[in-house]
């Protein structure tokens, strides 16, 4: 099953690498910047259609990228000083002031979509939601298994049939 | 089967991305210091064990890290200006000058690894080798049959039972 490796790759490649780091990227922010985040948890965005944007701001107005926390370097496979970084969305909303967190999609997703797209790769549209689902509650599991990761990261499903034509359905989402 | 959903995502969300890119990585780079590489290819390491060291040193002292390429950024899922980039090695042999390439491992080959040794993730290690095989065949197939890629790339099988305590068995391998 593609998801449930594409599980294991998102978490040993990246959040088992990442996640740990994050809260001294955020302390280091707050030291260049002086601004405090309201949550130091990773945000991973997981929409059921498997679709995800390179810019979030065309999902949601209320949801704007405000910068980048400071850049992780590792040696990884041969590749010398390979970057890694997140980035802070300023999320707003009418009654409350705005939420600055770390946000972001699953990556992954966007391999699942291009696989139904793609006829050799033995996967169909149909199996897309499926696979979504599939991923989520592989990674769900991973992660709460996780000492690195436990309590520092927000899991997000999307459902984009719940959504239903709400232009904010993406901020409310992530501010709950 | 994982090493087929990791063969795709390695397509998909890196190779597809960065193989197209890479003949102008390699001008900027020839404009920038004048070096010019003997192949622009990138050459793919795929180890049957699955180990694939950060470092390629640790395994051949005649392949030595020399400069890592211009990088690449784009936005990706969320993630502003998110970086690509690639590492040129110097590998040298008693007869001949030194043969500068790109060359990687390729890193979804860390997370068969690391799922081997992990007991939740359902992937013994005799599965492996296996896996890394499987892994071999779906990406030459996704690649041979890829306009974007073709002719752009190499891939390199590393037996470990056939270097068998070689020490220059990786540099004679990549040089071929
Ligand atoms: N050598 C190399 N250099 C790269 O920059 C790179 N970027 C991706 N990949 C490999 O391509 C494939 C597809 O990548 P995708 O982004 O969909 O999944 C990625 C992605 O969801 C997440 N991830 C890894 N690095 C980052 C990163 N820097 N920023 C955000 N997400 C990342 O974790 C997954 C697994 O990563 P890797 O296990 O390093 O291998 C990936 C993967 O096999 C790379 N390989």
């Amino acid at each position: 099953n593609v998801a449930h490796g594409l599980a294991w790759s998102f978490y040993i490649g990246y959040l088992k690498l990442v996640i740990p780091a994050l809260e001294e990227q955020v302390r280091k922010h707050y030291n260049q910047t002086g601004e405090n985040l309201h949550s130091s948890r990773l945000h991973i965005l997981l929409p059921l259609s498997a679709v995800a944007p390179a810019k979030m701001e065309e999902e949601d107005h209320n949801v704007r990228f405000h910068q980048n926390l400071p850049e992780m370097q590792l040696d990884r496979a041969g590749v010398r000083g390979r970057v890694y970084k997140h980035s802070i969305y300023k999320i707003t909303d009418h009654k409350q002031e705005p939420y600055y967190c770390v946000v972001e999609y699953a990556t992954p997703l966007l391999t699942l979509y291009q696989m139904s797209q793609d006829r050799t790769a033995g996967f169909s549209k149909q199996d897309r939601r499926q696979q979504v689902l599939l991923f989520y509650r592989t990674l769900s599991h991973i992660l709460e298994c996780s000492l690195e990761c436990r309590n520092r990261y927000r899991l997000i499903l999307l459902d984009d049939q719940r959504a239903d034509g709400d232009p904010h359905y993406l901020s409310t989402e992530i501010i709950k």
